[in-house]
């Protein structure tokens, strides 16, 4: 049990909080859909 | 410490978009036959620094043929891109452009289109149009009367067969067939075409000298047959149908 506590405790140490709001980038490519997808 | 290379070019930025419309222009401008495409959406970017103010980019680009034939002298923002519901083609082009000094000129080009898959527009809209075989002989057959048809409405002129660019069947709500083709004018009148159809000659290579006819065959439950053409050095064409038919 103590050495399940301890990586629960680092995972959540490596959780970096988002500011709220944040949208993540788009992927640089394949770009936008400009009419529809065959 | 040397700079860090620039970031990689996403293929939403400007700068893609700026080479990516470049490319499609010259993609239409080179292109004979068919329909004018338009950008549906750039894959992937890659640009090879080559010096200062120098580059190659290599681009794939995904298109969608639109309604306006190559030959129409309607800008390429004008035209529509052919719905979903009306059997889509799609073209899928590699270009390589140089960029110096923030001039494109296109090394080189690779293009391939392919309609949409039937069973895909089927199982979306069952009753829509599908794209028939250019070389079906009940779509030459179509044609040949179509244009038959407008050239003995119009004696002034003949007008000859340039290419077909796209036939559909659809069952419903009637049997019937549309097709589409290019034409382009003769020294003839359709009284000279009847004497002597193989000394009509086309007329000079000049855009307003070609045009493009639409027309719809009936086949149930009753024939009957709609033809209208547009020649690009005139205004919007007359719309013809058979005696006894409505007329638009």
């Amino acid at each position: 049990p103590v050495a399940k506590r301890a990586v629960a405790e680092a995972a959540q140490h490596d959780k970096v909080p988002r500011p709220v709001g944040f949208v993540p980038p788009p992927p640089p490519c394949p770009g936008r859909i400009r009419y529809f997808e065959i | 410490a040397p700079a860090a290379p620039p970031a990689p070019l996403g293929c939403d930025d400007p700068e893609s978009e700026a080479a990516a419309e470049f490319a499609v222009n010259y993609i239409n401008g080179h292109s004979h036959h068919g329909y004018k495409f338009a950008l549906n959406r750039v894959d992937n970017i890659r640009v090879v620094p080559q010096g200062p103010n120098n580059d190659i980019i290599l681009l794939e680009l995904d298109l969608l043929e639109t309604t306006c034939h190559i030959l129409s002298p309607t800008p390429l923002v004008n035209c529509t891109v052919r719905s979903f519901t009306n059997h889509a083609v799609e073209g899928d082009c590699d270009v390589k452009l140089l960029k110096v000094d923030g001039k494109f000129s296109v090394l080189g080009s690779k293009c391939h289109s392919h309609a949409d898959s039937a069973e895909d527009i089927v199982r979306v809209c069952p009753d829509c149009p599908l794209l028939l075989s250019l070389n079906n002989t009940d779509v030459l057959a179509a044609v040949t009367a179509a244009l038959n048809d407008y050239n003995s409405q119009n004696p002034d002129g003949y007008l000859k067969l340039l290419e077909i660019g796209r036939a559909t069947m659809q069952h419903l709500p009637s049997n019937s067939m549309s097709v589409e083709f290019a034409v382009a004018a003769t020294n003839c009148t359709a009284a000279e075409a009847k004497a002597q159809v193989e000394a009509c000659q086309l007329l000079p290579e000049d855009q307003s000298n070609f045009g493009f006819c639409t027309a719809t065959r009936v086949i149930m439950p009753t024939e009957k047959l709609q033809v209208d053409c547009q020649l690009y050095g005139h205004q919007p064409g007359v719309t013809y149908s058979q005696p006894g038919q409505d007329t638009s």
